[in-house]
């Protein structure tokens, strides 16, 4: 007893009684009939599938689109989908089966070629099962002229054979013509080119926020930002001084993200970084607690901070607002942030929400941690038994 | 899993069952940390809603609890936005758990594999589930070892379907050994260096496992989505309270 679908309510079907009455349209969504001169189907299809899941990693799913490129019948791929996702009659709410005439076409031509690799024709398309094409109560599908041969999954020879869309442009001719060689581009194939490497992808998929060629170019030049504004990874512009300030300002929140680091010095002891309004800072000492370290490890995905005494001391100057150092050679003032007077009473989630610019260090020291990765991938030890 | 066998109960410590009344047990899933599980986006199909789900763990009998299985309530579900069901392309999502599991040794985390480490064809990897057998649903974990195959192999395999970057292909050309309807979501892991365990793939679709056509499995690439996984945890943890 399984759910009936959803135009029919939620609840359980009674014993028995099992899908009846819960038929209704749905759009088609299996790849492979999706240029039908139809849209909506119903189920379960002739051939016992429950739903269009089940009938898209069903065998026949795979041997209908196996079997058109054989050529063996113009209009098999129409007579596949015509029973893996039957018309659904808009007033009936009622699947419309195929004429038997198709059917029957269908088998003569294409079931000995199925012989030939050792394979049968589907058990379940008994072709009597269908109306004939002239029957006066009911009614059946018989393709157009004009109807697709191929599958959205297949490509279109110039003579008219079916072949995997996949053995498209891949250098081997599969139509006896080599048209599936022909206008190899991008452009001719409706795509959008990745420009180093000869990747097509879709033209939704450029400044989407996901990359997609290798050299991330479909990600590239896709706003244009002021001077005083960075570039969300999904393409919107903010505020340079709202970046790591504690608040998501870019819708996808990537102003917020890696906003605290850990930079190795020279003599490998890990400081504290924050990324604030997109310059690195390090964090001044005063105040700091153990539970800031802890906060600090775990937004970097790191589990708890191992060192007991963070605080590095520096050996000279007084107290500073920037530090000058080296970086590849040039002098750079490198600035402090400073925990907030009152970080104790703020409500914020993140360490760097906590923290200001522009005050003194007291103590000169900053802030170094040690963070260890969370134990994971250990099975426990299998047990002994002595025999 | 067909052409496995039943696992030892404490074996296989991150996988978990995905469950949901009246059904039970609906998908498998995998602990990465303490409150959050890694699944495939099409277990949610038309159940999006998190109430109705929860997650259990340190289960091996799934109709016999144990003493060392936690039981937790869904926080939020976060399928993966380019998710396409018709060619079931990007089909991973991501659990947060209502509150943080207990780490024991029947429930403790996979390790996750960094953005470029990617598991080499004819690696033997493990899949687990509960999911069919061929001829009946198990009540016990069930654990099969499989062949990690090259991507141009495995497109072979299928007709009708572009096998893309986000997918990974395991088990034989018989079918011999491969994962099944219910083990979907649950987990494919290899063993690396000083015996850790890491996540390379989540059971996603195949043909008809014990139809006459057979072929390898088809998993979500975890190594492909690794940036978004983190980014998500980031984001529901720090930025979202």
């Amino acid at each position: 007893c399984i759910s009936c679908p959803d135009p029919c309510g939620t609840s359980l079907c009674e014993t028995r009684n099992g899908q009846t009455n819960c038929s209704h349209c749905e759009p088609i969504t299996l790849e492979l009939c999706m240029n039908l001169p139809y849209n909506y189907t119903s189920y379960p299809n002739y051939l016992g599938h429950r739903t269009q899941r089940e009938a898209s990693v069903s065998w026949e799913s795979s041997l209908f689109p196996a079997l058109v490129q054989t050529n063996c019948y113009k209009y098999l791929m129409f007579f596949a989908c015509t029973i893996l996702v039957p018309k659904c009659d808009p007033h009936t709410n009622q699947r419309i089966p195929p004429c038997r005439t198709l059917c029957v076409q269908s088998k003569e031509r294409c079931e000995s070629v199925l012989g030939i690799v050792g394979l049968q024709w589907p058990e379940d398309t008994d072709c009597t099962q269908f109306p004939d094409e002239n029957s006066e109560n009911q009614t059946c599908l018989t393709p157009d002229e004009d109807v697709e041969e191929c599958s959205p999954s297949h490509f279109k020879c110039r003579s008219g054979r079916c072949v995997l869309a996949s053995r498209r442009c891949d250098g081997q001719a599969d139509c006896e013509d080599d048209s599936d060689e022909d206008s190899c581009g991008c452009r001719e194939r409706g795509l959008w080119e990745c420009p180093l490497k000869k990747l097509c992808i879709k033209h939704t998929m450029i400044c989407d926020g996901f990359p997609d060629c290798p050299d991330m170019m479909d990600e590239k030049n896709c706003s244009f930002c002021g001077k005083d504004e960075l570039e969300c990874v999904n393409h919107e512009c903010v505020q340079r001084e709202l970046w790591c300030d504690g608040q998501a300002d870019c819708s996808d929140s990537s102003d917020e993200w890696d906003c605290v680091t850990l930079s190795k010095n020279m003599n490998s002891l890990m400081f504290l970084t924050v990324h604030r309004s997109a310059v690195d800072n390090h964090v001044c000492a005063d105040e700091w607690q153990e539970n800031l370290s802890q906060l600090a490890c775990s937004q970097m995905g790191l589990g708890v901070s191992t060192e007991e005494n963070p605080v590095i001391q520096l050996q000279q100057g007084g107290p500073f607002k920037t530090e000058i150092v080296l970086v590849d050679g040039e002098m750079q003032h490198q600035k402090w942030l400073n925990l907030h007077s009152d970080w104790k009473s703020k409500n914020v989630s993140t360490l760097h929400a906590l923290l200001v610019n522009g005050q003194m260090c007291r103590s000169r020291s900053k802030v170094a941690l040690l963070c260890t990765k969370e134990d994971c991938g250990h099975r426990p030890a299998a047990r002994m038994n002595k025999r | 899993i067909l052409g496995g066998r039943t696992s030892r109960p404490g074996r296989w410590p991150w996988q978990c069952s995905l469950q949901s009344e009246p059904s039970g047990h609906i998908c498998g899933c995998v602990l990465i940390a303490k409150r959050w599980v890694l699944t495939v986006a099409h277990c949610f199909e038309g159940r999006e809603n998190a109430a109705v789900w929860k997650v259990v763990f340190g289960i091996s009998n799934l109709d016999h609890p144990s003493s060392f299985m936690q039981t937790r309530l869904v926080k939020s579900i976060i399928l993966h936005p380019r998710y396409n069901r018709a060619v079931v392309d990007y089909d991973i999502s991501i659990v947060q758990l209502d509150e943080d599991i207990n780490e024991t040794s029947y429930v403790r985390p996979v390790c996750l594999p960094s953005k470029e480490q990617l598991v080499q064809p004819d690696t033997y990897c493990y899949i687990t589930g509960w999911g069919h057998m061929g001829n009946k649903m198990p009540f016990k974990l069930q654990e099969g070892e499989v062949r990690i195959i090259s991507l141009e192999q495995c497109q072979s395999y299928f007709d009708m379907k572009t096998i893309t970057s986000r997918m990974l292909c395991a088990g034989y050309e018989s079918g011999t050994v491969d994962s099944c309807m219910g083990d979907s979501g649950g987990p494919l892991v290899c063993e690396q260096p000083a015996g850790r365990w890491t996540l390379f793939g989540l059971t996603s679709w195949g043909s008809v496992c014990f139809s006459k056509v057979l072929g390898p499995g088809v998993y979500s690439n975890v190594s492909h989505f690794i940036e978004w996984i983190e980014k998500q945890i980031y984001i529901h943890t720090f930025l979202m309270n």
